[in-house]
This record gives C-alpha cells, sequence and structure tokens, in this order.
C-alpha cells in the first residue's frame, strides 16, 4: 500500500508538471532531433542570423510595455532582458507546480516563500538542462536554437552567463531523465529543509522524506537498468547551488556594471541576500 | 519576509493570475 501512495504521488506531481511548465523534455528532445514533423527551429549562430531570427522568433515579452525602448540597445542587453523575461515566466510556472505540491499551501507563508526564493534558480537550471544540447539551447517555446558557440562569443561579462548551464546539462542530461523523473525531482528541491530563515524545518523535512521515498521508487521502475542513478541524481542537487551561486554573483556584477540594463524587480527580490 | 518579497508572495496567493510587471 506504500508503494500506491507513492506511485499516486509521482503520478500527480508529473500531471501538474505536465500543466504548469510549457516545453516538456520530451517536446524539447523531439525538437532537438527534428521528430516533430513541424518545421526546424529557427538557428541562430552569429549577429546577422539574430537580426533574421527575430522577424520568425516571436517573443512573448514583446507585448509588454515598456519592451519598444530596448529596441536600441546594445545586443548583449537585448538578449539578457528577453533571458530575464524567460526566467520570470519560469518563476511563475514553478510557483504554480509548488503549490500544487501535496503539503506546501499548507506550509508557513514565510517558509513557502523562502523555499521558493532559494529553490526556482535550482529549478530553473534543471529543467533548462532540457532545453540544451552540447551544441546549443532551445529559446522561444522551441522556435529558435541559439548555438553555445554564438553566446561564448558575445562580450565579457555576457559571454560567461550561459558556458556553467551547458557544462552542467551535458552531465545532467546523461542521467537521460524523463519528465515524469524530472517532475519528482524538483518537489524534492523545492522541499529542502536546509533553507536559511526557514521557520518551521520540520513538516518541510517530513514533505521531503515523502518526495525522496517517491522518487528512488520513480527511478527504480522507470530505470531498472541504472542502479546507482538515485544516488547519482542526489549529487547533482550540490552542483545546483553551486550553479546557481555562481549565477546570482555574475547578475549582481552585471547589476553594477551594466549602467543600462535593468534587472527585472522579482529577480531583485529572490537575488537579494540570497547567498 | 512579505514585504521584501511581494511580488513572489503575490504569486503564491493568487491563483495563476499574470504577473504586473
Amino acid at each position: 500500500p506504500e508503494c500506491a501512495d507513492l506511485r499516486a504521488l509521482a503520478k500527480h506531481l508529473y500531471d501538474s508538471y505536465l500543466k504548469s511548465f510549457s516545453l516538456t523534455k520530451a517536446k524539447a528532445r523531439a525538437i532537438l532531433t527534428g521528430k516533430t514533423g513541424e518545421k526546424a527551429p529557427f538557428v541562430i549562430y552569429d549577429m546577422n542570423s539574430l537580426m533574421t531570427g527575430q522577424q520568425f522568433v516571436s517573443y512573448k515579452q514583446n507585448s509588454v510595455p515598456g519592451q519598444g525602448q530596448e529596441q536600441n540597445k546594445e545586443v548583449e542587453i537585448q538578449l539578457f532582458q528577453r533571458c530575464q523575461f524567460r526566467s520570470v515566466e519560469a518563476v511563475r510556472e514553478i510557483t504554480e507546480f509548488a503549490k500544487s505540491i501535496p503539503g506546501f499551501i499548507g506550509l508557513d507563508l514565510n517558509d513557502q516563500v523562502t523555499l521558493l526564493k532559494y529553490g526556482v534558480h535550482e529549478v530553473i537550471f534543471s529543467t533548462l538542462a532540457s532545453l540544451m544540447n552540447k551544441d546549443g539551447v532551445l529559446i522561444s517555446d522551441g522556435q529558435g536554437f541559439m548555438t553555445r558557440e554564438f553566446l561564448k562569443s558575445l562580450r565579457k561579462p555576457f559571454c560567461e552567463l550561459m558556458e556553467p548551464k551547458f557544462e552542467f546539462s551535458v552531465k545532467f542530461n546523461s542521467l537521460e531523465l524523463d519528465d515524469s523523473d524530472l517532475a519528482v525531482f524538483i518537489a524534492v528541491i523545492i522541499l529542502s529543509g536546509d533553507r536559511p530563515g526557514l521557520v518551521n524545518v520540520k513538516p518541510i523535512e517530513d514533505l521531503q522524506d515523502n518526495m525522496l521515498q517517491a522518487l528512488e521508487l520513480q527511478l527504480k521502475m522507470n530505470h531498472p537498468d541504472a542502479p546507482h542513478l538515485f544516488a547519482k541524481l542526489l549529487q547533482k542537487m550540490t552542483d545546483l547551488r553551486q550553479i546557481v551561486t555562481e549565477h546570482v554573483q555574475l547578475l549582481q556584477l552585471l547589476k553594477k556594471t551594466e549602467l543600462e540594463m535593468n534587472i527585472h524587480p522579482l529577480l531583485q527580490e529572490i537575488m537579494k541576500d540570497l547567498y | 519576509l512579505k514585504e521584501k518579497h511581494k511580488i513572489l508572495h503575490r504569486l503564491l496567493q493568487n491563483s495563476s493570475s499574470p504577473v504586473d510587471l
């Protein structure tokens, strides 16, 4: 009976994941391997293809008031602003997913805020790996593909923004998780009882223990030939914290040095006093 | 915490309403 409960929990998380996130790993992998039957993503590999691509790739955030003024800014700044808007959308998606985790909305409200503040970037970089291969990353809901080399060719410090995420994604993707595994994994990340400033740790740890059991069973059933997958995945949580720390440091540097750039208020909230 | 994280707080309290940017 306990196994049945854990399976039901994993199924529930997978259903919420499908409802909350716009582009799944299954769809992203189909696009990256040309198996969708739809047209291939527009490839952005240099400044010219970036300019051409803007006619083909629609950006949701273009409908946001105030974006018009961004068009006169440097390419690196414009790209960064689009990344930011995608991140803000991702925070909204992750919050919706978190609220669907059984027990989450029953936690102290301050603790819910803290769990999201510390968890969202770790979840963003776990799910971003689904959109990446060693050569580039899908953008704009899979309509475009931006190459890793192009991102590396941007001026400093923008060229340093994505490379650590590619390095992580190559290792993370080698675990070959699917969306049903990722759904439970990100619930485990969100329910981390060791985040600074939590008021009431015990109920969070209890929920996470349950999620960890669900994850272990999920991986055993879905990957019977990979006996150490659970342990390997838990190790990735340490790598994710390191990536987030470096990401936040880089963003704080950008905030100081790039005076043309505005950091979105939601991301400022999340980054303030983080690490 | 609520004062310092108004947007996060709003996202948690409101059901999938668009974020006021």
